[in-house]
């Protein structure tokens, strides 16, 4: 399973929590507006947060945040 | 599996109960309007509970908390 | 597999029934109205009842106990 | 594999029956009206039984019992 | 797989048959009239007969005995 | 794989033959007319036939011996 | 996989031809007018071949031998 | 995997070319009009050849030679 | 996986490029006008060229070579 | 799974993201207006960044890059 | 996985890009104008890049090279 994220505005944070019994986040990715990150669920990856304005596209379809 | 939640307010909690035997509280996690969390079952977490303002959507659709 | 549980009253509980050559409660999570709980089929839970006003969804649509 | 069960009248029973050389009835459950009942077949359930009136979601469709 | 059988007259048999080199009957279900069985195709059961008035659905669809 | 055959009249009969180097018959089933058979293919079962008016049904269709 | 075979006249055969290096013929199925059997690809079986005016169903579709 | 040839004239011949690093002839099956051949994908077989007027059915759907 | 070619004149190749390291041809199957050839990708074959007037279908549809 | 991008414009940037613990940059492919690459998740690729003016197409559908 | 490749220009080139912690060129493929080359993702191929006019096919559907 992966996600698409593609940035509205600039400074769209995508934030890694781990896998696990903590959850904690292991890595922030920063998008310009327009910048798309396509990124997977992994074996240290099982929750994504995302904050700013970015459309987020997954198999459950499309939702945006603001 | 994972599930797709947008808080529609300030303050939405998502709590992440334990797999197992025993039915803890092993997380939660704060949203502030308008952001998003994308997050799986896995390993550690066998059901998830939502309190607040927020659209979860899964394979099996969409719903609101209130 | 998993299900999606909405409270449409105060007080609607989810019985966790165990795995195995017996049946019994492992579990009750009580519910607020307008909470939402999803919960997985699981090594522990091979039944779960349902009692209280709540919209119940799994992958055989939706059905509301009462 | 699971079915979702919806008692339409007090005292629907739901009858587990064992899995292997011998069929015998193993669990049990008693609904009141309008609650309602998941329930996989499992290691230990290879066959259930509905008495009373109620409806029954399986991936077949909807059935009611009498 | 499953088979889903609702009875419409008293006394339906539903005969399980056993899997294996020999075809012999190693369990006999009765029904009352309105009753549901839903029964598995399992290690013991490879193959299911249905005597009497009976409403029968597999994947396959639905079928009536008579 | 199973396949569903309800009979059209008195003394239908289902041909089980064997799986394996050789292709003998290992079992016939005899059914009275609104009768029904469900049966799969097993280890023992690679082959199926089938005499007398019936309605066969499988994930091909449906087909009507004669 | 499994095939349909419905005869449309007396005397349509099924020829098994075998699976490995070598590709002989193992057995071969005599079918009446309006017979039906159901058979598998197997260990043993990689190809069939049909003589006589028969209808042949698979995932595939139907088509007629003649 | 497997395909379906019906045989449009007599004498097509359907040609097994062998599965490894080398790619030899190991089985020609001659078919005389209307015959049907049924003939899988296998340990020994990774493409076949077909020569002469026929219908030739697969999963992509239908092709005649000629 | 396979394909289906079909070809369109006389003289078409299709070229077999080996799987692994290197990327050579293992082998050339030309057919004549109308003659079918169908082919899987195997432990031998991970790319395949097509030269000459055909029709080719997979999965992905269909596309003519000239 | 993999992505298929196409260049709009002269210098769009793919870049691959390590998966493990740590998430840094393991490779970056430039392309030139019109250009397509595709490209999967790998052992080592578990997010990918898009910079540049490109058409990107997933499982989850067409997005722009600007 | 796979991917169909028409040439609609001489010279296009298909590059095949290596899996693993490097990302290098292994192999170039020169298709001539009307040239079909289907292609795999392999265990050395986890990245593929198409230069000049071509029509490119998968399972995410068609993209022009230009
Ligand atoms: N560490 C948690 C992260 C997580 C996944 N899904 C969740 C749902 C709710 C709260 C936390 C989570 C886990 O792997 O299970
Ligand atoms: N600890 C429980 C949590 C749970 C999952 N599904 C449930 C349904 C009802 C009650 C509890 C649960 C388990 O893993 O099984
Ligand atoms: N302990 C039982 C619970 C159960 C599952 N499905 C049932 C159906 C009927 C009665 C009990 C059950 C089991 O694991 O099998
Ligand atoms: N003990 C039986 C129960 C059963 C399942 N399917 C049946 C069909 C008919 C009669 C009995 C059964 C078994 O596991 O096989
Ligand atoms: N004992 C048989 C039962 C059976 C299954 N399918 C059949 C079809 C025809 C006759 C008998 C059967 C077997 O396991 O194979
Ligand atoms: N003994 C044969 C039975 C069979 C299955 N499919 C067939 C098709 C043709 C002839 C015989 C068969 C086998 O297991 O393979
Ligand atoms: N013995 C051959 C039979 C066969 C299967 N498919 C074929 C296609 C063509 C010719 C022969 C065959 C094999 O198992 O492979
Ligand atoms: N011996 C070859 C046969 C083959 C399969 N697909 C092909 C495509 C082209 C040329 C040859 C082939 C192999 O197993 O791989
Ligand atoms: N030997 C290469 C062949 C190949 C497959 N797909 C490709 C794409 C581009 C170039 C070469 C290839 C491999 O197995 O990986
Ligand atoms: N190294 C990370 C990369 C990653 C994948 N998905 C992510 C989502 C958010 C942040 C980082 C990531 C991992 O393999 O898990
Ligand atoms: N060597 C890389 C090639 C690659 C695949 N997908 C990518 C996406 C971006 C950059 C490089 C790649 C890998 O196997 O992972």
């Amino acid at each position: 399973d992966f996600i698409v994220i593609k940035a509205r505005e600039k400074g769209v944070t995508i934030i890694g929590l781990t896998r696990g019994e903590e959850t904690t986040i292991h890595h922030t990715e920063k998008l310009d507006e327009g910048e798309v990150l396509i990124c997977q669920f992994t074996e240290h990856t099982s929750a994504i947060k995302i904050r700013g304005k970015a459309e987020i596209f997954s198999k459950l379809g499309k939702v945006e945040s603001e």
